[in-house]
Parts: structure tokens; C-alpha cells; sequence
């Protein structure tokens, strides 16, 4: 019986469905702990406004998923800085993608503190928010950050190394550092690189560095902005590098009415540890080993090298896991066949193995575990397994990359 | 890049040791 139970899921099909409640204790339980809400979720504010189709949603994220590619592909050591002044044109060079991060927290800029919801990302690295004077910025619910109404903010001079440090940054005519990020379908956050304290919690961080934003555009919803959680040195993680040591943690709540957390500076217990890998050329993002995908218990018959070639990235931002196309292949075989008695449906966008599981009140879906170097192995959740748009239409919820060595 | 997206990282506690160069994952996470 042990054995049948580690083989499938039995998922019960409502669960599937978005739940029509939330229930959301107010207060985090640590300094140092926020609540991980779904931004399109019942316990997101903004789910109503809010909500692109599932298709929508597919389609940002092969777009993301488009970026880091050519991130890859194109890989340098340092982007020329583009200066000039703040709201000049600036190119965009890295083709049609958008990073987008479908989980938001809720943190405080300034001094008194205001609270702001900003998605967070492993794949950034600099923080920013919708900021005044707002020469041209997208509809965000709460109001935009003022810096003039806070005490603790200071300007950052572009000849400070805080400013160098930017991927590309720039002069202002009082000599203030300018930031510019940018993300690939004419998306963008330009701005003032300040400081002020952030608010993490119930934590006060001082002469926090952020990109207050004069200038953004793009499919970022009604978030307030964004967390960058990267590897680098203007990241959340190096900047509060002493006080916390460069340790964080989250849990991302499946789409129902649960909630999850990010927390800065302490472990979780009963964890299992496989080693971080880092690539020079793409310092921002986290990697790790892959080294097999079980189906059901049964390992994939598939060489080490399907994963270890191309290298594997954990990605707070991307929706939809994306294996070389061998992998995929044998993983979706080894998922239909245990799936036999469910009538398909069509594709989903980037999801090809869909079912009808409407004349159902339960399903079984087979277990799948990612297992990672020291045989660290993750057996993923119901809610990593399937991805239900509605009854008809509950689909396998991995896409394939174009080719092995991607 | 193979690249594990946040769907699959549902429902685990994932620690991100970057001192120490190691990722951690702990089941049944979001509870």
C-alpha cells in the first residue's frame, strides 16, 4: 500500500479550481517573515482587476522564458552603461520578452514607512518601485512612493560604486545616479537609483538601495514594482548580506486559499541540501544540478548529460518548468500511459498533454519527483504536476525547450 | 537551460543558502 500511495496522487477535482475564499492571518509570524500571497489569487487585493486568461499567462511566460535564453546565448561579463539623461530613449536589444513574477509580498519604503505590493524574483536583481514624479507609469492601486514626504531619503551619486555596480546606469544634470532596467517586449523601469529605509516585516532596513521609477511600462499588472531577490550586488540578499547572511527562504502557495512566505535570514528545518552552482556570465541567477525525473517511482531511462549539458536555473519567476526536449518527451510518455483512462483535450499554449476530466470527481495523476545532485530528491506537490485552466482541461504542467542544448 | 519554474517549486520550503552555496528543499511547505 506504501508503495501504490508514493506511485499517484488522488486529487480531489474542486481542489483543482481556484478557491472562491481567503484566509489570511494579518500579521507574519517573525521579523523577518512575509506572507506569500498569489497575485492572482482570492488572497491577492488586486485578483479581481487583475486576472489575464490562462493563455495570456502561458504567453508571458515563454516570454520570460524567450529572455533567459538570449541571456545565455548572448551572455557578457558587463553592459555598457547608457547615461544621458533620465527619460531619453533608450534601446531595446534584448528581443521581445518580459519578466514577469506571479508572487507578491508586501513591504514598506520611507520613513514614516508606506506599504507597497511588489512582485518578488530570483531572477532580478534590482528593486524597484513606482515613484514621484511620475512622468509616465502604469495603474497601481496603492499610491506611488514620494520620496520628498519621507525623512531617511538620500540621492546616490553616479560616481558612487553603489551606482557603477548598476547593469546599466546613468548621469542626472545634479549629478544623481540614474538607473535603467530593462526587459524585452518594451518593457521598462527607469529612474532615480535612492536610498531609504525598507520595511521587511517588522525589520528596518537602513539606506536600503532601490530604483525609484519616473518611467515604467510593461505587463506588470498592479503591483507596485519588484523585488529582486538575484544573486547579485544589488540584490535584496547581497545588500542585507550582514545582517541576515545571505540566506533566504519561501514557500509558493499553490493557487487556492493557502499562503506562503518569504523569509530573510534563517533556515527552515527538515530540508535536504544539493550544492548551488553559479555560471560568470549569468551572475544574477541561481543553478543546481539536475540529475533525474521519476514518473510514477520509476526513474526516466534518460542520459545524465540531457540535463547537466545545457545546465538547470531555479526561477522564482517562471511558471512552467522547461526540460530539453528528450526529457520532455520521455516524461510525458511515461505520464500518458498512466493516464489512459482519461479522455484528452487540446493543448493549452506551451502545454501539449491535456485531459477532460469533467465526468470526474476525482483523478489520479502519478507522482513526479525532480531529484537533484546528492539524490536530493523533491516529489512535487499535486499543484506542481497539473495545471488546470478549467474541468476541461487539466494539463500536464511541463513545456519542452526547442532543442537538447538549449 | 533546463529551467524549474514556480509551479514545481509549489508547497516546498526552499532555502537559498547562497553563503554556502547550497539550495535546500523541504516538502509540505505552505501549511
Amino acid at each position: 500500500a506504501r508503495e501504490l500511495a508514493e506511485e499517484h496522487h488522488v486529487i480531489d477535482v474542486k481542489s483543482l479550481l481556484p478557491s472562491s475564499f481567503c484566509s489570511m492571518p494579518d500579521k507574519s509570524m517573525s521579523s523577518s517573515r512575509l506572507n506569500v500571497v498569489h497575485r492572482h489569487g482570492q488572497c491577492s487585493s488586486r485578483a479581481r482587476q487583475d486576472k489575464p486568461s490562462h493563455v495570456e499567462l502561458l504567453r508571458q511566460d515563454q516570454a520570460r522564458v524567450d529572455y533567459i535564453h538570449f541571456q545565455a546565448a548572448n551572455a557578457t561579463t558587463r553592459l555598457n552603461p547608457f547615461g544621458g539623461s533620465l527619460f531619453a530613449g533608450v534601446p531595446v536589444s534584448l528581443g521581445k520578452a518580459l519578466r514577469t513574477s506571479n508572487y507578491i509580498i508586501i513591504i514598506g519604503f520611507g520613513t514614516p514607512t508606506k506599504s507597497f505590493s511588489v512582485a518578488f524574483d530570483t531572477g532580478t536583481d534590482i528593486t524597484w518601485t513606482q515613484c514621484v514624479p511620475c512622468s509616465n507609469c502604469y495603474t497601481q492601486k496603492d499610491p506611488f512612493y514620494d520620496p520628498t514626504q519621507s525623512s531617511t531619503f538620500t540621492d546616490i551619486s553616479c560616481n558612487s560604486e553603489y551606482c557603477i555596480d548598476l547593469k546599466k546606469f546613468g548621469c542626472s544634470s545634479t549629478s544623481t545616479c540614474l538607473y535603467h532596467q530593462e526587459y524585452d517586449d518594451n518593457s521598462y523601469s527607469n529612474g532615480s537609483f535612492i536610498q531609504d529605509t525598507l520595511t521587511f516585516s517588522s525589520d528596518t532596513i537602513h539606506n536600503f538601495r532601490f530604483g525609484c521609477g519616473h518611467n515604467n511600462s510593461g505587463l506588470f499588472g498592479q503591483t507596485d514594482g519588484l523585488l529582486g531577490l538575484g544573486r547579485g550586488d544589488v540584490s535584496i540578499i547581497s545588500q542585507t548580506s550582514q545582517l541576515y547572511g545571505k540566506i533566504f527562504s519561501y514557500c509558493l502557495p499553490s493557487e487556492t486559499n493557502t499562503i506562503g512566505y518569504l523569509e530573510l535570514g534563517s533556515s527552515v528545518p527538515d530540508v535536504k541540501y544539493t550544492p548551488m552552482l553559479t555560471n560568470p556570465s549569468l551572475p544574477t541567477f541561481y543553478f543546481l544540478k539536475l540529475i533525474a525525473i521519476s514518473v510514477a517511482g520509476a526513474r526516466l531511462a534518460l542520459s545524465p548529460t540531457i540535463f547537466s549539458g545545457p545546465g538547470t536555473m531555479l526561477d522564482s519567476g517562471t511558471v512552467i518548468s522547461r526540460l530539453p526536449p528528450t526529457a520532455y518527451s520521455a516524461l510525458r510518455d511515461a505520464f500518458k500511459q498512466y493516464m489512459t483512462k482519461y479522455p484528452m483535450a487540446p493543448p493549452l499554449s506551451i502545454l501539449d498533454t491535456c485531459y477532460n476530466i469533467t465526468n470526474y470527481e476525482t483523478v489520479y495523476v502519478p507522482s513526479i519527483a525532480l531529484i537533484f545532485d546528492d539524490e536530493v530528491t523533491a516529489t512535487l506537490d499535486f499543484s506542481g504536476i497539473v495545471y488546470t485552466s478549467r474541468k476541461s482541461r487539466m494539463c500536464l504542467a511541463f513545456a519542452k525547450n526547442d532543442d537538447d542544448s538549449e | 537551460v533546463v529551467i524549474i519554474g514556480n509551479v514545481q517549486q509549489r508547497r516546498f520550503n526552499i532555502v537559498y543558502d547562497v553563503g554556502n552555496l547550497r539550495i535546500g528543499f523541504g516538502a509540505n511547505g505552505c501549511s
